[in-house]
């Protein structure tokens, strides 16, 4: 079983990987990965080790080989469909950042209940009527519902995901939800972020 | 000194007690804790004993006492002000969200290069010309950039919070930043957490 913390650095390193690649660099040191993502050397080691030997001490780790191995395990080398729900700023900044692709994320459509916004589109994908999300979800293979609608409406709309055989919500409403306990749900909070930043900061002043 | 993993859920636990003191809750248990932040109770206890002993066995904590000692040991009773640069989806959707208000972070302005956003506000926060950062700077006691910028740009715009006595910089920008030693930086990417939730996913697939 790979710990918690280890989980969630495995996207860090994937992702410092990937634009390693882009840029056409072959193999990296453990140094450079830590450098990278901001972890110290030893736990990149560590962590990495949790997965069979990549690394040939004084020599490296392979780019591609390193990353083809951490995509097997992660399940980033085969698509998640999602759909999103509230193509607010918030919404649409998601839909349009690249950083997605790399995990082969793939949102199929949005959906809202604003008539104006209905019928339009965001970086390719289209922006659908909400009362046609049970029928949408019933069509499609949907695993992941994201939602980014005002708190009030957020569990009306987990509702319709879980009634319509969803398997993951990444939740950004600040309210906790209230769904069946196979549903797996992640509650994404900006601020927390920042209140680590803010430790730091004042940390320093009382130092 | 504090390990990581326990800062990273300190936040978590502020934002359920705030949540909990609005609805008129005196005392919960760590118990309680746990499930709103799904923590394990053995961390939660862990995590609080840090910081001296704030529960009684059988009674539980205290919400407003808690939350006082969280909020002077994080900072998040002291006012932190920020500037945000790049007031496009992402960053109107970080201005509006009202999570920050309680960590004690006020977003003094907004900065863009964008003629048509200039002079506009979002959530009673002003988009200023770009131009005038640096003075902006100068005049306010700022001690945290926020960059919502487009990769391209962001580099160049930590370069001006740099050169104007910043202390921190929250990045969105998928771009490591090059800043002198004493900066805090921190990188946030919103795929790390929807990548986490993929293994997840897969994981169940696979068993
Ligand atoms: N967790 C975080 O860090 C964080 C950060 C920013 C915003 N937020 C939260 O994200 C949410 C969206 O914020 P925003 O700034 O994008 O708001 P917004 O008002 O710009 O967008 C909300 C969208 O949801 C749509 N909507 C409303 N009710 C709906 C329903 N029942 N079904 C479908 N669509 C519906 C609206 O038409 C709108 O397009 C809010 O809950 C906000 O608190 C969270
Ligand atoms: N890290 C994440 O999880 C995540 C998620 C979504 C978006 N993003 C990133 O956030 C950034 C913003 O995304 P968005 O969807 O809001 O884009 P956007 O195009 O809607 O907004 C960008 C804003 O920056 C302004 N701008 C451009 N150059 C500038 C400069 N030199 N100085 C000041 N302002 C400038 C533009 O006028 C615009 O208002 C991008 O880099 C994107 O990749 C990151």
């Amino acid at each position: 079983e790979i710990p918690r913390p280890t989980l969630e650095r495995l996207p860090l390193y994937y992702r410092s990987l990937s634009l390693w690649r882009e840029q056409g660099i072959i193999t990296v040191s453990s140094v450079d990965i830590g450098r990278d993502v901001g972890v110290n050397v030893v736990q990149v080691r560590k962590d990495l080790a949790y997965f069979g030997e990549f690394g040939r001490p004084g020599v490296g780790y392979n780019v591609e080989y390193l990353m083809d191995e951490l995509g097997k395990l992660m399940g980033f080398t085969t698509e998640t469909k999602a759909v999103l729900i509230g193509a607010g700023r918030l919404g649409t900044a998601v839909v349009s950042y690249g950083g997605f692709k790399r995990y082969s994320v793939k949102i199929a459509a949005m959906f809202d209940t604003d008539k104006e916004k209905i019928g339009t589109e965001v970086s390719d994908v289209p922006i659908l009527d909400m009362a046609y999300l049970p029928q949408f979800l019933g069509e499609n293979e949907i695993e992941l519902g994201i939602i980014t609608v005002p708190s009030l409406a957020a569990q009306e709309v987990a509702d319709i995901l879980t009634a319509n055989d969803i398997k993951a919500i990444w939740n950004f409403a600040p309210v906790s939800l209230q769904v069946p306990e196979e549903i797996k749900v992640r509650n994404e909070d900006l601020a927390v972020g920042l209140a680590t930043l803010c430790y730091f900061l004042n940390k320093e002043k009382k130092d």
